[in-house]
């Protein structure tokens, strides 16, 4: 089973 | 203000096709460079990205950097009024409210004029890290369609492996399973018989599994461009790459799934 990661996990906000 | 003349209508039509179901409205950034866009899904989990550099427009004039909020539907239903082989101009006057579409048939015989009303979006930037991957696949994009259409029908996400004999898609489900292999074009022991233009650049193997059905909106950039290029490293986002011509691209980023 996987989960659905977020891009916020790997993205920052400028 | 801003006045951008792009020759050929159907670019603009394309575009705005391949992100108006992941993103409903978005900031168009326009700078002397030319005309960009960056926004998120609702879920966070994909990124739609473009650019059209200056040069593809002939003219192009932008005094000031400017973001103009754009609703993608209205824009989309305006564009449907443009005829493929349309001459488009984009045009803003400073401080005015609405942005302007001319669409020039090729005789130059019919005019139209559409104006779209525009939108105060306070949009978040990412910084996406500069970074090299680890694979880098270039592929067929209509075959691209066809994988994700055709495992679609088998589950919901795809496990996509990059080795040095090809790429593989995988996917399962409750009533079975099924695999694409493509093998790299010219392998020595594929030789005359490989699957056209696909080709692995890699450093080490990567495994991800995506979910399919943001890779099946991801292919409605498949009509830009005949080939796609998917950079992975494993467990970060992907990101997949349709050229426009030489005068851009449309990138999307997905987050990966990853194993509990």
């Amino acid at each position: 089973k996987s989960s659905q990661a977020s891009l916020m996990n790997f993205f920052s906000k400028k | 203000m801003l006045e951008a003349r792009l020759p050929q209508a159907s670019i603009l039509k394309k575009i705005v096709e391949s992100v108006k179901d992941l993103v409903s409205q978005a900031n168009f950034d326009c700078s002397d460079s030319g005309i960009s866009f960056q926004a998120m899904d609702e879920s966070n989990i994909a990124l739609s990205s473009f650019l059209l550099r200056a040069d593809g427009f002939d003219p192009y004039r932008c005094d000031r950097n400017l973001s103009l909020g754009i609703k993608f539907a209205s824009l989309s239903k305006i564009l449907k009024c443009a005829g493929n082989d349309d001459v488009v101009i984009i045009r803003y006057m400073d401080d005015a409210d609405i942005l302007s579409l001319v669409f020039e048939s090729p005789n130059n015989e019919r005019i139209s004029e559409f104006d779209i009303k525009l939108l105060d979006i306070d949009s978040e930037y990412l910084s996406i890290p500069d970074q090299e991957f680890e694979c880098k696949v270039k592929m067929s994009s209509s075959e691209f369609s066809r994988i994700c259409r055709d495992l679609m029908t088998i589950g919901a996400s795809v496990v996509i492996d990059a080795t040095k004999e090809g790429v593989k898609f995988s996917a399962t489900g409750d009533d079975g399973s099924g695999s694409v292999l493509l093998k790299q074009s010219g392998s020595i022991d594929n030789e005359g018989r490989g699957v056209v233009g696909t080709s692995v650049e890699m450093v080490e193997p990567v495994s991800l599994e995506l979910s399919l059905k943001y890779l099946n909106n991801f292919t409605k950039a498949a009509p830009l461009s005949d080939s796609v290029a998917i950079n992975m490293s494993n467990g970060i986002p992907v990101m997949f790459q349709f050229d426009v011509g030489d005068i851009g691209y449309i990138r999307y980023f997905l987050a990966p799934q990853i194993k509990d």
